[in-house]
């Protein structure tokens, strides 16, 4: 049992989360750090099927060879790519089509490379999110156990239990119990009239509101 | 109406502290639940890492055997130079006006000093560049170092956050469970170098 939380001892129980979440800050800090600075852009490959007008744009601007993605639309330039020099020269045309072949494989492995690298960057957002939830579950497990440096050998301390109508016109009954959760401010939780005192899972449902507006008011 | 004796506060307290234990006790499993899942989570990274180094050598090499044709073809002195010059000179203002046109649409920004480098490259390029697909190798080789840049600055980033979730999960507050009685002194570990996440055959980048 955690009961009492001494065993990490009153005050290295605190300072010991002291620096989790410092290191937790670092380690996100660390692990974002590339994705905000502009130098950072995956390269955009879609340009190999010139599907991204952005990276067309980038290229035009950059140097003009994004113009030259768009010999397509031109017969002549087309006609250039189709000369065929092979009669004056069939060695040229074989080391033309050499290149024409390799050029494909380069650019098929190149596109690959690039969807493994984003799921590379995937994962480091996982890991990320995941150091943001460490941090939330640190920051619920720190704040309890900076609680439970108090006198009070009670987490939660009932203290008053009252009935009454939920409201004049309709019958059923509600239980109102206030209580502390460590020194917290004293939190009042109504009970409907199904989950009677007598029930066993009352004081687990009185516990369980009380907590779940411990955490609001925390967070 | 006030239901309940002192007794049966007390008792009630009791119930009470029993449950609210029992969630602390969960967050504190939950807490190591979400160290495994970064393990995992590395452990992950770490084979889709060699997977990368596998395809970068692939990659490189395809890229290579381009360039290597690309030299070749280019010791060839420029054969069929009319029919290339005849039509290259067709088919520069068609690009130009084809270009131009792009851009307005779609880049939405001044087309006037694009429209003039644009020239100038198209004067200086010959068809020969055009024939062997040199704009394509060119976007290949940017590419490459745009990938080389973007895997070296994820590698930096994650070395830099491994140490300190290397540090962090030392912490005896993971490695012990929280019922030992040992005293846990505060946080102060002997620094290690950081082989949580990452292997001692730390990849040569």
């Amino acid at each position: 049992s955690l009961l009492p939380f001494s065993h990490y001892g009153p005050l290295s129980f605190h300072n010991m989360f002291q620096p989790f979440f410092e290191m937790i800050h670092q380690a996100q800090q660390a692990m974002d750090a590339p994705f905000h600075s502009s130098a950072f852009q995956f390269p955009d490959t879609d340009f190999l099927r010139g599907d991204d007008d952005r990276a067309v744009c980038k290229e035009i601007r950059h140097n003009s060879t994004g113009c030259l993605k768009m010999k397509g639309q031109c017969d002549k330039c087309q006609e250039i790519l189709s000369v065929d020099c092979s009669t004056n020269n069939p060695a040229q045309a074989h080391l033309r089509q050499e290149l024409n072949d390799s050029l494909l494989v380069a650019e098929r492995l190149t596109q690959h490379y690039n969807e493994l690298l984003q799921s590379y960057q995937r994962k480091m957002f996982n890991t990320s999110s995941l150091l943001e939830q460490l941090n939330e579950q640190f920051n619920w497990v720190s704040q309890l156990a900076n609680l439970t440096q108090g006198e009070d050998q009670y987490y939660l301390r009932v203290s008053t239990v009252t009935t009454h109508s939920s409201d004049s016109d309709t019958p059923s009954r509600v239980t109102e119990v206030v209580v502390k959760l460590f020194d917290s401010d004293p939190i009042t939780v109504v009970i409907p009239e199904e989950v009677s005192r007598d029930n066993p899972k009352f004081m687990d449902t009185v516990a369980e509101k009380a907590l779940q507006e411990y955490r609001r008011k925390t967070r | 109406e006030q239901l309940v004796s002192d007794n049966e506060l007390e008792e009630m307290s009791t119930q009470g502290s029993k449950y609210i234990n029992k969630e602390i006790q969960n967050a504190v499993q939950g807490v190591k639940q979400i160290k495994t899942l970064i393990e995992k989570t590395n452990a992950e990274r770490k084979s889709l890492l060699n997977v990368l180094e596998e395809a970068k050598k692939k990659k490189e090499d395809a890229l290579d055997e381009t360039r290597d044709s690309e030299m070749k073809l280019k010791a060839y002195p420029e054969v069929c130079n009319e029919t290339m010059m005849a039509l290259w000179e067709e088919c520069k203002p068609c690009l130009k006006q084809t270009c131009m046109k792009f851009y307005a649409r779609v880049c939405r920004s001044g087309s006037g000093l694009v429209g003039r480098q644009l020239e100038e490259f198209l004067n200086q390029s010959s068809p020969f560049y055009f024939w062997m697909n040199g704009d394509r190798i060119d976007s290949l080789l940017e590419s490459d170092r745009q990938q080389s840049h973007v895997l070296d600055a994820m590698q930096d980033s994650f070395t830099r956050a491994s140490s300190i979730m290397d540090t962090l999960f030392q912490d005896r507050f993971f490695t012990h469970e929280p019922q030992d009685t040992h005293f846990f002194p505060p946080l102060g570990f002997p620094h290690r170098r950081s082989h949580f996440l990452y292997p001692k055959s730390r990849l040569v980048r």
